[in-house]
């Protein structure tokens, strides 16, 4: 085989029964497209560091999936992306976390990689870092997504109620 | 949590992964995307693995570098290396999964969930994409 890829969109409690025809349909066509587009890059002798980032830069900006735009909110209701990059012949590698601006995170671990001074970086420094790239920022609205709002209210709806359980478990 | 790893055809591998971590995070918390080794790992000697699932127990068993391990020090295939730490996550009361590609360019796919976003493609003319595990 003179080239290969594979993708993930996240790994949890799917079934056929609790999606519709229609959601299937969306989330494949999201998979194939991302697929698609790492693929070519690959058959046309381009590297596998390039066709990763078009994947996951792909599947950052579909709200489908947990990553970028439409990822999964914090307590808070705030955002906060982790990412990281490596590759097989140097061992090089960066790595991103806490990170609330960056429109695509896997480039900012990509940037982290290519500075080569250090392989994580977190929080505020990770922005700061940003600061000094050309990457693209963008405001939380682009990132939150209405099902994912929803998600959190259940969480916290729910952790409350345990919490008070708690309590009532300690007599 | 979105990942993808790669074989070029210089032979070189790549690993990469991205997420928002779990909904409700809270202290900032971490799981193992952005670690390296847990979340992630590349080496052209073994392989490249991208991981998505519980966190916390990805980064105690250490698994992308362990799969990576298992390949290169006992020659094992990326579907069994892969299958070995899954069953690993599950022992420790963790769930998800992991894609691997080997420098050979075997693309495999290993969790322990009832389904997993995934998708696979190589120069042999393979191209698919599935979610739900019987599939």
């Amino acid at each position: 085989t003179d080239w290969a890829i594979a993708l993930h969109g996240g790994a949890g409690t799917l079934s056929r029964e609790a999606m519709t025809p229609e959601r299937e349909a969306e989330y494949t066509a999201s998979l194939q497209a991302a697929l698609d587009a790492g693929a070519a890059i690959l058959a046309e002798g381009g590297t596998a560091e390039d066709a990763i980032v078009a994947v996951i830069t792909i599947l950052e900006d579909d709200p489908l999936f947990n990553a970028g735009r439409g990822a999964v909110l914090t307590w808070d209701g705030g955002i906060s992306h982790d990412a990281s990059i490596m590759l097989g012949d140097s061992r090089a590698a960066g790595a991103t976390a806490g990170t609330s601006t960056v429109r695509h995170p896997i480039l900012l671990a990509q940037e982290v990689m290519r500075d080569g001074r250090h392989v994580f970086l977190s929080g505020a420094g990770a922005e700061e870092f940003a600061d000094r790239t050309e990457l693209e920022r963008m405001e939380p609205e682009w990132f939150i997504t209405q099902p994912r709002v929803e998600a959190l209210e259940r969480y916290r709806a729910n952790s409350t109620a345990s919490l008070a359980d708690d309590e009532h478990r300690y007599g | 949590t979105v990942g993808a790893v790669a074989r070029d055809r210089h032979g070189n591998l790549a690993a990469g992964t991205s997420t928002g971590g779990m909904t409700g995070k809270r202290w900032d918390r971490i799981g193992d995307a952005p670690i390296i080794g847990a979340g992630t790992y590349a080496d052209n000697r073994a392989c490249a693995v991208s991981a998505t699932g519980t966190g916390e127990y990805f980064i105690r068993a250490n698994v992308a570098s362990s799969i990576c391990n298992l390949m290169r020090l006992t020659g094992m295939g990326p579907r069994e290396a892969a299958d070995n730490l899954m069953a690993e996550v599950a022992e420790l009361g963790g769930s998800g999964g992991v894609i691997v590609v080997s420098p050979q360019g075997e693309a495999a796919f290993s969790f322990n969930t009832s389904g997993m976003y995934r998708g696979r493609a190589n120069s042999e003319g393979l191209n698919e994409v599935a979610i739900f595990a019987e599939e």
